[in-house]
C-alpha cells in the first residue's frame, strides 16, 4: 500500500520537498505540500506553514508535523465530507516519526488519497489515477474501496 | 486468448469503479 501510494504521489504531484521513498515522506513536508495542492481553499498557505520544513532526524518536530497533518486530514473529512475516520484507519504518528514504519505511512497516505477522490478537483484527481499502471490502479482501488466500507457519516 | 480476457476484465472492473467514483456526488454536507 505504502509503495504504490508513494508512487501514486509522486506522479501525481509536484513537491518542492523530496518525495522518493518512505524516509522523505516521515516529516510530513511533502505530505502536506501535496494536501496543499489537493485543496488549496482548505490545506491553506496559511495551514501549510505550519508544517516545519528544517526537519532534519528530529523526531519530534517530525511527530509535530505529523499531527498537524492528521488534524487537518481529520477536520477535512469531518467539517469537508461529513465523516468520521473509522479508527481501525487513523495512523500510529509515533511508529511513523521515530521508526518510519510503511505500513503506518501507508495508513496516512491512504487518507490522503481519500481527501484527493473526494474535493472539489476529484475528476481531476481520479482521472490521473486512470492513467496511471495498472496494478497501481488496483492497489488504489482497494485502499479507496476500503475507506468507503469504513466510512462513518 | 484467456490471457487477454482476464486482461479486459481487469480494465473494465478498473474503468467501472473509477467512473462511478466520477459521478459519485462530491460530498460536502451543505
Amino acid at each position: 500500500l505504502c509503495s504504490t501510494l508513494l508512487l501514486w504521489s509522486l506522479q501525481t504531484f509536484n513537491t518542492a520537498a523530496p518525495c522518493r521513498d518512505v524516509q522523505d515522506l516521515t516529516n510530513g513536508v511533502a505530505m502536506a505540500q501535496v494536501l496543499h495542492q489537493i485543496d488549496v481553499a482548505w490545506f491553506d498557505a496559511s495551514w501549510l506553514s505550519r508544517i516545519k520544513d528544517d526537519v532534519g532526524d528530529n523526531w519530534r518536530i517530525k511527530s509535530s508535523n505529523l499531527k498537524k497533518i492528521l488534524q487537518g486530514i481529520t477536520d477535512y473529512y469531518h467539517e469537508f465530507l461529513g465523516q468520521q475516520i473509522s479508527e481501525e484507519l487513523i495512523p500510529d504518528l509515533n511508529q511513523i516519526s521515530e521508526n518510519s514504519d510503511p505500513t503506518e505511512l501507508g495508513r496516512l497516505l491512504q487518507l490522503i488519497l481519500g481527501c484527493a477522490v473526494n474535493c472539489e478537483r476529484k475528476q481531476e484527481h481520479i482521472q490521473n489515477i486512470m492513467t496511471l499502471e495498472e496494478s497501481v490502479q488496483h492497489v488504489v482501488m482497494t485502499a479507496i474501496q476500503e475507506l468507503m466500507s469504513k466510512e462513518i457519516m | 486468448d484467456p490471457n487477454m480476457k482476464a486482461g479486459a476484465t481487469s480494465e473494465g472492473v478498473l474503468a467501472n469503479f473509477f467512473n462511478s467514483l466520477l459521478s459519485k456526488k462530491t460530498g460536502s454536507p451543505g
